[in-house]
């Protein structure tokens, strides 16, 4: 199982809605300071639900949402992530899985919108599909930028509790 | 519980020893607080990089950290693969000689799992398979070049 | 209290404007929370790399991050100066090109203050004046080669 | 006035006693990871009383003092900072000035000495010299290793402090 493609409509820089073709590789993402690289990185969190707003550098959710200067701002953002399923890893008869999430405003209010291969399911449904197949928020799969010797930092506990979660 | 606990402790634990020697010839372990109770107690990593003595696990440089907490997060993916990784500029401590140990060591494991890594360094955009250029247009809009081999 | 205040603050932030869009191309400038009352109230900065809108500085990224703040301290410097300075690695975020924007703007500031800087990125060991190698011996010993002009 | 000497002994990882000549210009310390180039600046802290043991990455003071494999480590270190003052930037007639700190462990007690110019003196003599030459220890003349982007991420207050300091 890998990431096929990730689709960024609105996502913090990503203005206009941009797809990303992955390879089952080793992929070096790279570009001037300020680009979007680790924007990419957030938008798996988001759609993934692997952290809170905080992690991807925005007060609230609505932060993420791409705001340029010349007036019309969009009202949502949506990132969709494809993963390739032909070895069936997540329990699903399809070779294509697609997981989506959406931040949508209305006024000053706004709510966000999981779903599954097209259709609308729970935070917790998404969670117990991805931890299924190893995709966790305590995962240490994805480190964050500035992040890497957070393990040597920590205090024993938690990084003991690293070691619970995968028993 | 315990059983489950040790089981994967002494794997990975195996996993950290072999990997911390490849990436920086030198002999780590991890260590248990508390054996008889793994979970009452905590873990702390002992890390010797190669030729020095045994030191606190705060006293060691920015770079040897990093290859530290880097061998232990291959030492799980030896024992538990998730499907992709997104490592986001990990070698940003690293000397040019240790950006290419770790490139070399992301090229191997990525045989088994996919790898995203943001990367400045051009010892580890030359190892990878893929490059992706991101880029910045007119009105703060980020836009991306396709996957080009390496 | 508050006069002496201000004036500094004043120059500071010439400088911080001046500075911030010789590195970035951008603008930029230092914010008092209450202006009746400095003292009473915090200070934030505003910044705006080149061809962007201003963002949150929290939103900002790493790169952008370093370039801030370091045009914040170079700011300082030239209101203030200090006899030296010692910077480990602060281009650790910095892409090549920022790097030899930051490593020229220290080769100036130079003429008037010694900059001893720890860096690992090319483009800054080739634009200063001397660099200083540091070795590790055998036996965990650190040792330096003499000052070697660049 | 510039720093025209650094002298280590038995500080950290420098087991033996090396000068390190300066000029005053643009000097770039490089080295591989691990090879003592932050242990240099922290030299630096520690000699000009500009921080505590634990920006120093040492629990104790003693922590600072080398340690090898092979059997006897020495039972004190020492910094001495040699400042070229031809212009007089620091208050004494002297062209050279020398500021010096040791710590010494006698059984498991410990206790650190100060110097200036070869005088032993208190550590209020040394910050109020050194703050008149403009060393201070809220000064941003020092950034540590991965601390670049403190200055962005601490409190708007805080931030304010900075300016406060310098008026
Ligand atoms: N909601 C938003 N709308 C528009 N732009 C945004 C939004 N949120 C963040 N940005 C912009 O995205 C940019 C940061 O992108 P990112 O952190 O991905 O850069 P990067 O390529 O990782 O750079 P570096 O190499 O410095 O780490 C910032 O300039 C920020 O202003
Ligand atoms: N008291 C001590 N005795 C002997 N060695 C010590 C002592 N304290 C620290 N060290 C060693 O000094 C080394 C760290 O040096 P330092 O942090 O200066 O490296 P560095 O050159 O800055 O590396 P990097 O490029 O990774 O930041 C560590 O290997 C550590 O074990
Ligand atoms: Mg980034
Ligand atoms: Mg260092």
């Amino acid at each position: 199982m890998h990431i096929k493609e990730i689709e960024l409509r609105n996502f913090k820089s990503f203005g206009r809605k941009v797809s990303i073709p992955l390879e089952n590789d080793f992929i070096a993402i790279t570009g001037p300071n300020g680009s979007g690289k680790s924007n990419i990185i957030d938008a798996l969190l988001f759609a993934l639900c692997l952290s809170s707003s905080r992690v991807m550098r925005a007060e609230r959710l609505p932060d993420l949402i791409y705001k340029g200067e010349n007036g019309k701002n969009p009202d949502f953002a949506q990132v969709t992530v494809r993963f390739d399923n032909s070895c069936h890893t997540m329990p699903v008869e399809e070779d294509v899985v697609e997981i989506s999430r959406k931040v949508k405003l209305t006024k000053d209010r706004y709510h966000s919108v999981y779903s599954f291969n097209g259709d609308t399911c729970s935070l917790s449904e998404l969670h117990d599909i991805l931890s299924r197949s190893g995709i966790t928020p305590e995962g240490y799969n994805v480190v964050m930028q500035g992040d890497v010797t957070r393990i040597i930092e920590m205090n024993p506990t938690d990084r003991r509790k690293i070691i619970d979660e995968i028993a | 519980k315990k059983e489950a606990f040790m089981t994967s402790f002494n794997a990975i634990n195996e996993n950290f020893k072999d990997i911390f020697n490849q990436l920086s010839g030198g002999e780590g372990g991890l260590i248990l607080e508390d054996e008889e109770d793994p979970l009452g107690g905590g873990m702390t990593i002992r890390a010797r990089p190669a030729r020095k003595s045994f030191h606190r696990l705060e006293a060691m440089s920015g770079g040897e950290k990093s290859l530290t907490a880097l061998a232990f997060i291959f030492a799980i993916q030896r024992f538990r693969p998730a499907p992709f990784y997104a490592l986001d500029e990990i070698d940003m401590f690293l000397d040019g000689a240790n950006v290419e140990k770790v490139a070399k060591l992301i090229n191997d494991v990525s045989q088994v799992a996919q790898f995203m890594v943001v990367s400045l360094r051009k010892p580890m955009i030359q190892e990878a398979r893929y490059i992706l250029g991101v880029t910045m247009q007119e009105n703060n809009i980020s836009s991306v070049t396709g996957l080009c081999l390496s």
